[in-house]
């Protein structure tokens, strides 16, 4: 008897020891495995109880190591909850201080589920910034007649220019590439609206009559003088005006984009190789190294690129106050029968004003007022908004309406004209603009006929296609 | 004539036609390589040529006049508020625009259509002056057989105008151009 306590006492004594095999292969048993035993194990400060309460016979043993591979297992799941003995262990132990220990887990959980909150906020808003709806509004829209100045005008605004920055490089781009329909020698129109505050204005620089101009001389020689068709040119002076009032690169940056593109050069358009050889088929002198350029061919134009930069740098006084370019281009008038005069291009200005308004389908549309046919437009949209034209109506039908409104808004656009000479052109341009007057012309179209005799009075419109 | 239709970063849209006339303006140029415009052109005085209608009193020849002009750089906005659909768009040819860009809108605003494909649908225009309907080369036969049936005398043409746009519809902005023109581009930002 004496024998087998003081074996069972070695074998326990053993089982400490770190080395013998006898630790490395023995698990934790689990506590709730353990019958209770009648007096408090002891062991390496209270963890040996955790680690290894071993059995002591052999069957036993392989039984329990298939059993503890199991509850080893079980004891990892079990292990991630404190286990009640964990607990119980530690609040006998320690006394008041388990009280402390229940707080220390709370502050923890709470700790715990801000920084998770806080992390879960700040990855949210990083994928914000990158996924979500631009904050900052980035996008833009160029579109010309030709590839090479619609990407003139993005490569403005993506250097941070203004809208106007863009059109003006762009129309002076034009002018060089497309020589055949736009240029510094010509004019034209341009409507800039401000979307936030809902602003417009129309900015015209269409030609202008010289002033030694009379209707008796084009009458009788306007096929023979060339130069008497020539107009005051308004390209120069409006692109500075709408650059004064809404550029924001300097006058010389704008213009020397443009500059680069003429000095560069540029692939011909089909445009231009086409209406180079002309209507008739018969090349023009006035071209570039008097031939039709081919299409796709590469041309530069370093002349323009010279004028544009003297533009640059001396603003529209080079081109209208009686300089070198103002003198060619009398000179050149005159010499082919106009009347053109250096007083005509000091005199001439730029017309700052407001568009046309109508409301068409809950839209507000803006277009030039006289002497362009803005309130033509207008009055040709008022009229086809009281037919009610949905996708249900056939389109032949349509077709029919449209015809007979154009009818009519081209007969009123006939009568319209300078409203700066003609005071009636100011009233016949309200009327346009009335609904009114809208509903009293829809009432006179036919559904099933074509007027047989024009509703309106027609009087000559410019009808040369530009 | 040319045009330009930019819809910009800082929220401004700028349409703008110009043009020397004619082709090649007046075919004067300069020594300096200006070509001079033909615009006194678009001035109407009698007897002018054959057939012409009468001459329009409010668009005669007058030192420092303006002549009329078909040159309509159009802007679309919402009537009310900030959101919804803008466009700008510009035509050439002359009268023929006008009924472009009225076709145009007819198709946005009206029946719903996208930007490209109301641009890309076949176009009248009313002749007035031949009392001619022209049709451009996008019309069927049936269309035209239809228009002929209610007393429209029908003339088909290649082509009758280019019409370019651009259209935001809040932060969406596309620019588009006439598929009819071979050289034009519209280009966007991304």
């Amino acid at each position: 008897m004496a024998a087998e306590n003081e074996a069972s006492q070695e074998s326990a004594l053993g089982a400490y020891s770190p080395v013998d095999y006898m630790s490395i292969t023995s698990f934790p048993r689990l506590p709730e495995d353990e019958p209770t035993p009648a007096a408090p194990l002891r062991g390496r400060k209270g963890e040996e109880s955790l680690i290894n309460p071993v059995k002591t016979d052999s069957s036993s043993y392989l039984i329990g190591k298939t059993d503890l591979r199991t509850r080893s297992w079980k004891y990892k799941l079990e292990s991630s909850k404190p286990s009640p003995s964990f607990e119980t262990c530690r609040r006998q132990d320690s006394g008041v201080g388990a009280e402390c220990s229940c707080r220390q887990d709370g502050l923890t959980v709470i700790v715990t589920a801000c920084l998770t909150f806080a992390t879960g906020v700040t990855v949210a808003l990083i994928m914000q910034i990158y996924f979500g709806d631009p904050q900052i509004f980035h996008q833009g829209a160029v579109v010309t007649d030709a590839a090479r100045c619609t990407s003139l005008g993005i490569e403005v605004l993506s250097k941070q220019g203004s809208s106007v920055d863009a059109a003006v490089a762009a129309s002076l781009c034009l002018g060089i590439v497309a020589p055949h329909s736009s240029g510094l020698g010509g004019g034209g129109v341009m409507l800039v609206h401000d979307i936030r505050r809902n602003k417009s204005h129309l900015i015209d620089f269409r030609e202008s009559a010289p002033g030694a101009l009379r209707e008796e001389a084009l009458q009788r020689s306007w096929e023979t003088k060339p130069g008497l068709l020539v107009g005051v040119p308004g390209m120069v002076k409006g692109l500075h005006e709408a650059h004064q009032l809404y550029g924001r690169l300097p006058w010389s940056q704008v213009l020397a984009f443009a500059a680069a593109v003429a000095q560069d050069g540029f692939n011909v358009t089909h445009d231009l190789g086409q209406w180079g050889l002309g209507v008739e088929g018969k090349p023009k002198p006035f071209l570039p190294m008097g031939h039709p350029p081919l299409p796709g061919s590469l041309l530069r134009r370093p002349d323009l690129a010279a004028v544009l930069e003297v533009l640059g740098t001396y603003g529209p006084a080079a081109f209208y106050a009686g300089g070198n370019l103002t003198l060619e281009m009398v000179a050149e008038a005159q010499h082919a029968g106009g009347v053109i005069t250096e007083e005509d291009f000091s005199n001439y200005s730029a017309l700052l004003e407001k568009p046309v308004c109508g409301v068409y389908r809950g839209h507000l549309v803006l277009s030039p007022r006289p002497p362009h046919t803005g309130p033509a437009l207008i009055s040709a949209l008022n009229i086809l908004e009281g037919f009610n034209l949905t996708s249900l109506v056939s389109r032949e039908q349509a077709l029919h309406w449209v015809a007979e409104t154009l009818k009519i808004a081209l007969a009123l656009a006939s009568r319209l004209g300078d409203p700066i000479y003609d005071s009636t052109i100011t009233e016949s341009m309200d009327d346009m603009l009335s609904k009114v007057e809208a509903a009293y012309f829809r009432g006179q179209i036919n559904d099933s006929q074509t007027a047989p005799v024009p509703l309106l009075p027609i009087y000559e419109l410019n009808g040369a296609p530009t | 004539a040319a045009q330009v239709l930019i819809m910009g970063p800082d929220d401004f849209i700028v349409a703008m036609v110009s043009s020397l006339n004619r082709p090649f303006g007046s075919g004067l140029i300069t020594p300096s390589g200006i070509l001079l415009n033909s615009q006194m052109l678009d001035f109407s005085w009698p007897n002018r040529t054959a057939n012409h209608p009468a001459p329009s009193l409010e668009n005669s020849v007058q030192p420092g006049k303006r002549p009329l002009s078909f040159l309509l750089p159009t802007v679309v906005r919402p009537a009310e508020g900030l959101c919804g659909t803008y466009l700008a768009l510009g035509a050439n040819g002359a009268a023929r625009g006008l009924s472009g860009l009225t076709q145009v809108l007819l198709n946005v605003l009206t029946l719903n259509r996208n930007l490209s494909d109301s641009l890309a649908r076949g176009r009248l225009h009313p002749d007035l002056q031949t009392n001619l309907l022209q049709v451009d080369s996008e019309f069927t036969e049936e269309e035209i057989e239809f228009l002929e049936a209610r007393g429209h005398h029908v003339e088909k043409v290649d082509v009758l105008s280019w019409v370019h746009g651009s259209r935001r519809t809040n932060n969406f902005i596309i620019g588009v151009k006439d598929p009819r023109s071979p050289d034009a581009a519209g280009a966007t930002i991304l």
